[in-house]
């Protein structure tokens, strides 16, 4: 009698078939892929449960899993869809989809509205603002005074809130970005256009064996 | 002054996603 070893394809938690998660978004069925193929790297490079926690997070932005950023933390909070403190791989498809270039700008204006709507009230407040501005203060080890602080955020909000009600709803964000476009700049990331020729070293099987 | 708080924000490292590929190579 013949015995055949078979090997197991085991995929990590919340997987989805590539074919799904690229009929959802801007990728194709082998950019999905490739990202699938980064999504295990980053997901087993400390917790090793095939799902991105946020130290995870952190180390492949920063090289360094403790080093927390406000802006960074937004952007986790918003790739877990599921709001489970961590990213699946169907999260984290969807959420980089807003990043590709071919994606509607309206879809990124949304995005970056949550983004800096620091505690989802549905408006970015004059305090949310100032919070930032200081975070990136802190960040780069620039000082500015209190009082230049102040000036910026109050410019800024005066700027944007058009019906000044004193905070910044997502009609009042749309406009502002649409006379600004460079604010969306961070909104694209060109090389996911082709991840499989940017990144040929994520271009692996399709079928993979996590053990 | 002429400086938009969101012009000052984006420089943050945390916009920058790039490294999320760089780290995987």
């Amino acid at each position: 009698m013949g015995c055949w070893l078979s090997k197991q394809v085991k995929h990590t938690p919340g997987y989805e078939e590539p074919a799904v998660l690229a009929a959802e978004t801007a990728f194709t069925v082998s950019e999905v892929e490739a990202l699938y193929e980064l999504f295990r790297k980053i997901s087993y490079s400390i917790f090793k449960d095939g799902l991105i926690h946020k130290e995870e997070f952190q180390l492949a932005l920063f090289k360094n899993s403790k080093k927390n950023n406000l802006f960074a933390d937004r952007i986790f909070d918003l790739f877990d869809l599921k709001r489970n403190g961590v990213i699946d791989f169907g999260e984290f498809v969807r959420s980089l989809s807003v990043f590709h270039p071919n994606t509607a700008q309206d879809e990124k204006i949304a995005f970056a509205f949550r983004l800096y709507d620091l505690r989802s009230t549905g408006f970015i407040e004059r305090e949310e603002l100032k919070e930032m501005v200081l975070a990136l203060l802190n960040e780069s080890e620039l000082c500015l005074s209190d009082d230049l602080v102040e000036t910026i955020v109050d410019q800024t909000c005066k700027l944007v809130d058009s019906n000044s009600d004193g905070k910044i709803d997502p009609i009042e964000w749309k406009e502002f970005v649409r006379k600004n476009p460079s604010l969306l700049k961070n909104m694209t990331l060109p090389y996911l256009k082709d991840i499989t020729m940017a990144f040929p070293s994520f271009v692996m099987s399709s079928e993979v064996d996590d053990e | 002054i002429n400086l938009n708080a969101f012009d000052i924000i984006s420089l943050s490292s945390g916009f920058d996603l790039s490294g999320l590929f760089e780290a995987s190579e």
